[in-house]
């Protein structure tokens, strides 16, 4: 419950401190300004005890956001305004409460950076408190506005540039902060602020301080502040897949689907390693029929690297190139992906062929009975083909052999991938053939293994399903719009081109006039 | 499902890493202008 | 082969308050700076006036090739951005000097007739942003803690 008296106090010390803000010497010495304010609040006894310092910031936040909603409504009314003259209106209001926050956090307790830390902790833990209140209450009547405005603003004003260093001790603390607040806000726990969310996850000082090191990031890990990224975009995709694996696209889904298009299209040409490295985990997180999302994260490469023309080479020569013999990066704990009920026997028949009723069993063992729309684990599916070939890799390197379509052949782990596509049916061979497409990326041992496992089974499979299906899965993200990994087009281009294959000869390849023209327009294009 | 990422207002064809920097929002049908970016400039400079 | 999933309840009440939440979509400037003397806010204007800056519009050498007037009305009108910045360095290689007290642009008419360690003094033209035209300026001392 709130006290009057304690939402009398509020409206004064607001009312007082927007004026003091925007006043001269407000704008040209705010730590002074600030220290009037903290002494005005401590006559009020707003700053008491922990609680009181609780409820006056949320009331604080609750007052700024009625101001902006009846502000916004009379814009509704009075219609004549242009927004951004409202807009600014409320801005007026939604700016000071985040310039008294972003003061008291740098001024506080000089020198003590925890304490600094705990204050924004605990306002972005209010202002998350009153944005869920408020999204659960108001329903249709909820504005995400001032929520957005007051989270951006604050964000920009704590980590933005720090010459006095104030912050610079707790920068990891400060970004990992915000990280948790964004995490929390995610769109599948606040779908009415999903647009706010993106904005701000999207925001080019997100981006840059997150990714960039800019601002109060200059000296922190880039590896945790990816992290903390990355986490936030499967989040999102999270919430959109649903919607995009049924092609249920409203406007609003279209607007957001595309807005993500253009965040990760600034991710793959500023920041590639980062799709690089988490591929694995956004891809499982994109559904099998997001072609053009998928390709656009297997499209990244490390920016230092040259990728060699894919046209302009035959497989002798993609088998030659250094970079097809080296792991890629990754950070993923392979034993972990795997339930411990499949990998136990899986590793025993990688080392020893045994048991032998392993492999029959292998299909059910991938199935889900409760994942609704489809009766495989594609998780699983996923990590299974990932852990086959790395296992597959580093047998091969013991063995002292380079990666080819002949030394992968005979081995148990093969087995695996030919056995499965053999006792598979359609759904699960083809979510079977896009785990392996999955890998199909830069130049690396993966892209280079995997591409030799599907021209492998698609030259030594005596049912034409498995090359037609082969063939759907290259072709479906061929025909998509670019981006196009590389790896994608050096495996199609090698099947229609070397005369092993005997791609032309399959009467799929000419099953209906279109789809000859469409093989013969990608043929062209690639050859 | 799929559209021309080329049309979605970035310059996908700049070199340097730095689209993020002029990079207006996901719903931005263009990049950030000069005049438009906030930069932290010179006290003296704010004239106004 | 996948077929659809079958939508759950919960994703209808995340789709509905997406729908009203896109109504209510993000106005580009709540997640920009506030600025009062040249808002960021677009305007419709006629299709044939210019919709986008040519592409290289964001470099120091094309700042270079605007004329000194263009540069002062990008210095005193877009404060605080990019361009003020990319403007006051042009100015710089055109060998304009930022006096920071009058917050003015001066440039040598002739070489000083006195210079010590602490001013030179002089004939210059400066710009006066008042008159927003370039006047000349005789014996004026331009002291050297007032070069930026």
């Amino acid at each position: 419950y709130d006290d009057q008296e304690m939402t009398a106090k509020v409206e004064v010390i607001m009312r007082e401190w927007i004026s003091l803000c925007y006043s001269p010497t407000g704008q040209r010495s705010p730590q002074e300004s600030l220290a009037q304010m903290i002494q005005l609040m401590h006559e009020h006894g707003v700053l008491a005890t922990d609680d009181k310092i609780t409820q006056f910031f949320r009331l604080c936040v609750e007052n700024c956001v009625d101001i902006s909603v009846r502000v916004m409504k009379s814009e509704q009314i009075a219609n004549g305004l242009p927004t951004n003259l409202i807009r600014h209106r409320c801005y007026y209001t939604l700016d000071a409460f985040v310039k008294l926050m972003a003061l008291m956090i740098r001024h506080s307790d000089n020198g003590q950076s925890q304490n600094k830390i705990n204050l924004l902790k605990k306002l972005l833990n209010i202002i998350v408190g009153v944005l869920h209140m408020d999204h659960e209450v108001r329903k249709t009547d909820f504005n995400a506005m001032p929520y957005h405005r007051i989270l951006i603003s604050l964000f920009n004003e704590i980590t933005g540039p720090d010459p006095l260093k104030l912050l610079e001790p707790i920068a990891w603390s400060i970004l990992e902060a915000f990280g948790q607040t964004f995490f929390a806000l995610q769109p599948r726990r606040m779908p009415g602020f999903a647009f706010a969310w993106l904005d701000i996850v999207g925001h080019r000082n997100v981006i840059g301080r997150l990714l960039a090191n800019t601002g109060i990031a200059e000296t922190v890990d880039s590896v945790k502040t990816a992290a903390t990224y990355t986490q936030l975009i499967i989040s999102h995709l999270k919430f959109l897949a649903p919607f995009l694996r049924n092609i249920q696209l409203p406007k609003s889904i279209a607007i957001l689907y595309k807005g993500t298009l253009r965040v990760l299209l600034v991710i793959l040409h500023d920041f590639p390693e980062l799709l690089c490295e988490f591929h694995y985990v956004i891809c499982d997180t994109i559904p099998p029929n997001c072609v053009q999302l998928r390709n656009l994260i297997l499209s990244a490469f490390p920016h230092e690297m040259r990728l060699p023309d894919p046209f302009a080479l035959n497989f002798k020569q993609v088998d030659t190139i250094p970079e097809m013999a080296v792991e890629p990066k990754s950070n993923l704990n392979m034993a972990t992906i795997i339930p411990d009920n499949i990998r136990v026997p899986l590793d025993e028949y990688l080392a020893n062929r045994t048991p032998v009723d392993f492999l029959p069993r292998l299909p059910t063992l991938l199935q889900t009975p409760n994942q609704s729309g489809t009766k495989y684990n594609t998780t699983v599916m996923n990590a299974l083909v990932l852990y086959v070939g790395i296992r597959a890799i580093e047998n091969l390197h013991l063995r002292r052999q380079r990666i080819s379509t002949l030394s992968i052949a005979h081995t148990s782990f093969m087995d695996i991938f030919q056995n499965l596509a053999i006792q598979l049916d359609t759904e699960g061979r083809y979510l079977l053939f896009n785990g392996i497409a999955n890998q199909l990326r830069y130049p690396n041992a993966h892209t280079h293994y995997f591409s030799c496992v599907f021209l492998y089974l698609f030259k030594n499979s005596t049912n034409d399903t498995i090359q037609e299906q082969i063939t759907r899965i290259l072709f479906e993200r061929l025909v998509a719009l670019r981006p196009h990994p590389w790896g994608l087009l050096i495996t199609f281009i090698e099947l229609i081109k070397n005369p092993t294959y005997n791609f032309w000869r399959y009467e799929f390849t000419s099953c209906a006039p279109e789809i000859q023209r469409l093989f013969q327009n990608v043929a062209n294009t690639c050859v | 499902l799929g559209y021309d990422l080329t049309t979605l207002g970035l310059s996908l064809n700049t070199q340097d890493r730095k689209l993020h920097r002029s990079f207006g929002g996901p719903w931005a049908d263009s990049p950030i202008r000069a005049h438009e970016l906030d930069v932290k400039v010179p006290d003296e400079y704010l004239t106004h | 082969p996948l077929g659809r999933t079958s939508m759950t309840k919960e994703f209808d009440l995340q789709l509905a308050a997406l729908e009203l939440a896109c109504d209510k979509a993000t106005f580009p400037l709540d997640s920009e700076k506030p600025r009062n003397y040249l808002t960021k806010m677009s305007f419709p204007v006629p299709s044939w006036y210019g919709q986008t800056a040519p592409s290289t519009a964001d470099s120091l050498e094309y700042y270079l090739r605007l004329a000194p007037d263009t540069l002062f009305f990008i210095f005193y009108y877009m404060e605080g951005t990019r361009a003020q910045l990319l403007a006051a360095k042009a100015l710089k290689k055109l060998s304009w000097r930022f006096h920071t007290k009058y917050l003015t642009w001066f440039q040598r008419h002739e070489e000083p007739k006195q210079i010590t360690d602490d001013y030179e003094q002089g004939t210059y033209v400066y710009f006066d942003f008042e008159k927003w035209s370039q006047r000349k300026k005789e014996s004026f001392t331009f002291e050297y803690k007032f070069l930026e």
